[in-house]
């Protein structure tokens, strides 16, 4: 089977890119065949895998509107079992396209249909708002994962997401379901990181993941390397965080 | 005069909607009479000045629509001097649906010429992203202000958002300046932000504001009670870090 998980949350800096390129890989390690789709106009996710923006041959842009397939723009990383499509600046330029073409919230979802047939995990990272390039997103996959910073401002834009998640599994893509809520940059130094962890349980509850993503700065050093904090330095507390998330995300799956 | 300030990063979480905050607080408690505009759907500045989404009656989206003008969707917040144009979910469509209108790019611009007329600096909260709603701040600004997290990852994006702003000076605003940038979330215990604050300085030399804001806990709590830093605490690193940036770009007016 192949699961086509969307990392989204339209709250900026909460942690999507660094979560989809460290869950996939530490995915991949795990022994598991994974394509990370960076759907981002920054880019960060590519950046993230040390893909230099000349390296970027073939993009996501390219999926969207159908100069490439999937596996055409898909690229090998530096880890094993994953692959890429990059992005490039021009998907900001497909906001604005996508909007006056036919199927415009179903390209992504049109290109998997016969693309990346043999990932077992399909990670897509998400731009910080809910335009038509999430949309895509969400509209393209089997499930959502959504960090959340454990900061107050974080936790305003959540309803509104899950709101947008229901809107679009009652519209256009029915099998869509929350995978789960992950807790990041967690501080145990300071008090709002426990108070926004015990709000959001309390009312989420095992939507939740036990794994809380600790704030370690080996994570945000990392992708300055190209490469994922578990290759950047897997004994720190944030590599191991994100085995951990791996491996309860995968328990989600034998337990359902 | 009238200055009409942008701040805008399409990285996310990088310190926008704080800066717009913290900095029209401190410029209001200098004598100045400020405006803030929210032009960001998730609504944060509105947020961050105590404004229940269900006091938001009119909203930035309404300016944008031409239902109602500047003035009658303007505020009064519980900073004296200071007044507020609120944001609402409804703004998530306004990129949609300017984009089929005449005029999308300059509907900010023209609610200002005859709006706002005796506000003495007008500040823009925008979204995280280049689209529809910040073109439109950037045709609408005398200039911009760029908070720039010191993060690896936040100083990809710089250089496409120069770029931007070039070219939007180039084809609708021929005035519009870069007035600065503003270092935020300058974390003396952790050397990546030391490395990113001297890459910039060294780089964008002047351009770089003297003023650094540290990462203080007490700036991220004063969301949740719905008061500026400044009068939440204002004692802490961080307002008087807000404090002096205002100093600074006062200063800088007297300079040019
Ligand atoms: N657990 C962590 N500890 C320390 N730093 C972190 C952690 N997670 C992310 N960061 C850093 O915080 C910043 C924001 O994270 P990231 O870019 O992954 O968020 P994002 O949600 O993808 O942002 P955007 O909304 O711009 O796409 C980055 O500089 C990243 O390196
Ligand atoms: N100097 C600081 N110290 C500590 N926390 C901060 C600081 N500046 C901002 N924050 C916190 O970091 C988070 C991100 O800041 P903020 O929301 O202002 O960024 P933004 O650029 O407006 O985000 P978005 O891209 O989503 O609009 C918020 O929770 C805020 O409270
Ligand atoms: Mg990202
Ligand atoms: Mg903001």
């Amino acid at each position: 089977t192949r699961r086509v998980i969307a990392v989204a949350n339209q709250k900026g800096g909460v942690g999507k890119t660094t979560t989809v390129i460290n869950l996939a890989t530490a995915l991949a390690a795990a022994g598991h065949r994974v394509l990370v789709i960076d759907f981002d106009p920054q880019g960060n996710a590519s950046t993230g895998f040390g893909i230099e923006p000349a390296a970027r041959q073939r993009s996501s842009y390219d999926v969207l509107t159908g100069e490439h397939s999937l596996d055409e723009a898909s690229m090998d990383t530096q880890v094993p079992n994953l692959r890429l499509v990059p992005a490039t600046r021009d998907l900001v330029g497909a906001e604005v396209e996508l909007l006056e073409g036919q199927r415009r919230d179903s390209r992504l979802r049109d290109a998997l249909f016969d693309g990346a047939a043999d990932a077992e995990f399909v990670l897509l990272d998400c731009p910080p708002s809910l335009g038509m390039l999430t949309v895509n997103a969400l509209v393209a996959a089997d499930e959502v994962l959504v960090p959340l910073q454990c900061e107050f401002l974080a936790l305003e834009g959540l309803s509104h997401l899950l709101h947008t998640v229901d809107r679009i599994r009652r519209s256009r893509n029915p099998d869509l379901v929350i995978r789960g809520i992950v807790l990041t940059m967690f501080d145990r130094r300071n008090n709002l990181s426990e108070v926004v962890a015990q709000d959001v349980r309390a009312n989420l509850g095992d939507l939740v993941f036990e794994t809380a993503i600790p704030r370690n700065v080996r994570i945000s050093e990392a992708p300055s390397h190209g490469l994922p904090v578990m290759l950047y330095d897997w004994r720190s507390a944030g590599a191991q965080a994100y085995i951990q998330l791996a491996r309860e995300l995968l328990g989600r799956y034998n337990r359902d």
